[in-house]
């Protein structure tokens, strides 16, 4: 399972990119 | 019919899908984005927005009957008529099917590409041409779709096309440059289709196809 | 009732959420995840497989009738039933609230501490001890919302809670040790119950929860 289980495609970087995507409107948001 | 007010930062793709559907299906729908209603960064932080929505992110909604629900897709869903659903157990699973395909297979890609040149995360080259290359693979599935039919799914518009058409927003203002779209002409066809249905209009307003690929924003 | 072949590799957390829904609403599934029938890497290779699913990812559904379809969470609700779906507006509504929320809340830091641990990617101590922190909040969120709840939505099994108890198998297998799970308690007993239940044991087994946190393989 294990093996197959590398083959899988995760948006490893999600946590960060909501991070920064949330700074961001707060910005633009005042 | 659903009744309620959707809480988001202004111009949220995420937002959009929802506000669509009530386009669509004539639900009475408050947008609350701004100060004094909503004030993003504070209003998503207080104790009160928190027992209703432990996530803290946004969009959420808050039905009249106070009925509440967070996650875009599930949100819009809730806001569609049974013409945005599907109507059938196929029409149902297959608009699904395109929603799931929205957030695993364009979102990932499209951030990455789009996020630097709005200043948002860091350019990294590497990351840039992986996700070019992802961006072409995905518009192809779609552009194969979309060979022989107008829309997603069945004759008409549906959730399938709200939400892949809003995920795809991004790209298309900022990014697909005439001669990178050029080789995904059923895309762009039905993309604006899409975004020219008065329902889209709405709350889209005028949607600009990028004509010079943004680049990074050192 | 659906009936059909779901092509998968085996033990394949993205399947099963398909073939315990199945098991629920009594459809006929076929799971073809090995030799003759499917080679992961070979299988979903050929021009045959990728004319119907262009992804050439895994889990995939034909049906007997050759209606295709692609994406797990499509799969699953197609072969449910009306119980699995959720039988109001609000009751599906939530459902595809927390299917969502196990896609893009539970997935990813859940394979960021998980994925080294088994040695498929490269261990990184921040990133490691960042995924911890996220699945914490995550586990909070559910375990306030099972707190006065037997089950995710409404009184009985629904697709919401086959979706997230297969998203969160892999972390509840390999490094949710005791300790860390003791300030979820309702968490774990909504899994266990799940588990438990006679449709997820004939498709999961026996599922041993950790009891010493998986260190990463180095």
């Amino acid at each position: 399972a294990v093996q197959y289980l590398s083959q899988e495609k995760i948006w490893f970087e999600k946590t960060q990119y909501d991070e920064a995507e949330r700074r961001f409107y707060e910005g633009v948001n005042g | 019919m659903a009744a309620g007010t959707l809480y988001t930062y202004p111009e949220n793709w995420r937002a959009f899908k929802a506000q669509i559907a009530a386009q669509y299906s004539g639900a009475q729908l408050k947008v609350a984005s701004t100060p004094p209603a909503f004030t993003f960064g504070q209003t998503n932080r207080t104790p009160s927005f928190l027992s209703s929505f432990p996530l803290g992110k946004v969009p959420v909604f808050q039905g009249d009957d106070g009925f509440c629900l967070f996650e875009s897709n599930a949100i819009a869903y809730y806001l569609s008529n049974e013409a945005l659903r599907g109507s059938s157990s196929e029409a149902s699973a297959q608009i699904m099917q395109w929603a799931s395909f929205a957030d695993s297979e364009i979102i990932p890609p499209a951030s990455t590409w789009v996020f630097p040149t709005l200043g948002i995360i860091q350019y990294n080259k590497q990351a840039t041409e992986q996700a070019k290359e992802e961006v072409k693979r995905v518009l192809g599935v779609l552009n194969q779709h979309l060979n022989t039919r107008t829309f997603l799914v069945g004759e008409r518009v549906s959730l399938a096309d709200i939400t892949v058409v809003c995920s795809l927003l991004w790209l298309y203002k900022q990014v697909l440059e005439p001669s990178f779209r050029q080789p995904f002409a059923n895309v762009t066809r039905w993309f604006v289709t899409c975004i020219n249905q008065r329902q889209f209009k709405a709350v889209l307003g005028e949607v600009k196809l990028c004509d010079k690929m943004a680049q990074f924003d050192a």
